[in-house]
């Protein structure tokens, strides 16, 4: 464990924690892409099949927990929560997101670091990751400035894993034989799909002014 | 320590 990779963690888990915070604290879920959650969703449970296999500390059991019961928690709440699902923007959140899912899918069974069940889905999570943003984006574009939650939202997303970035550069530079190009590759992508994002964000924090995305 | 298939990362 590195700085970085703690700095990364912690960042993802304040993510996902002013999610739950804005959607329970205000019993609405307005420019929060469901697809994206789903999305996130899946991620997790085929990322973490290992977790009943596999102890590597109580830190990461832990964190596999927390993060597979908050996205979840957030689905559910999305979809049946009889309050927070009248505020979804079902029509706005049209997103073809089995297009990233059969992609990601496909993917993996041709990339992947060993042809078993466990390491064909771990690689499909990490593609999945990289992408499952974009229906969010699209979601925030289309809704035009949002509401300073689901920006910090999005914001900590891309920041976590420009901090994983960091930590694969670090592990690189001080263990001889770590090589995770599946992970480093797919977090450049994520990373670089936020980009536009972190750019229109700090703009409109320079200038104190709400955020706003070109349409 | 690193698990049994490598991923020790969340």
């Amino acid at each position: 464990m590195n700085i970085f990779r703690l700095a990364g963690d912690m960042t993802h888990l304040i993510s996902v924690l002013v999610l739950l915070l804005k959607i329970y604290a205000t019993k609405s879920c307005s420019g929060i892409s469901l697809k994206t959650q789903e999305l996130y969703a899946i991620v997790f449970v085929t990322r973490y099949l290992d977790l009943f296999t596999d102890f590597i500390s109580l830190y990461n059991t832990v964190m596999k927990l927390v993060f597979i019961g908050s996205s979840l928690a957030i689905v559910w709440c999305m979809r049946y929560h009889r309050v927070v699902r009248r505020s979804y923007d079902r029509e706005l959140d049209t997103f073809r997101y089995w297009i990233l899912l059969g992609v990601s899918f496909i993917l993996a069974l041709v990339l992947h670091e060993k042809f078993t069940l466990q390491e064909v889905f771990w690689a499909f999570s990490i593609y999945l990751e990289a992408v499952a943003i974009l229906p969010q984006l699209v979601l925030l574009q289309r809704s035009g400035n949002v509401d300073n939650l689901a920006g910090q939202y999005v914001f900590f997303l891309g920041a976590y894993r420009a901090f994983y970035i960091l930590n694969w550069i670090y592990r690189y530079l001080t263990e001889q034989r770590f090589t995770r190009w599946i992970s480093c590759v797919s977090g450049l992508v994520q990373t670089a799909l936020y980009a536009d994002f972190f750019y229109y964000y700090f703009i409109s924090w320079k200038n104190n002014a709400k955020l706003q995305l070109p349409a | 320590s690193s698990s049994i298939n490598g991923h020790d990362e969340l």
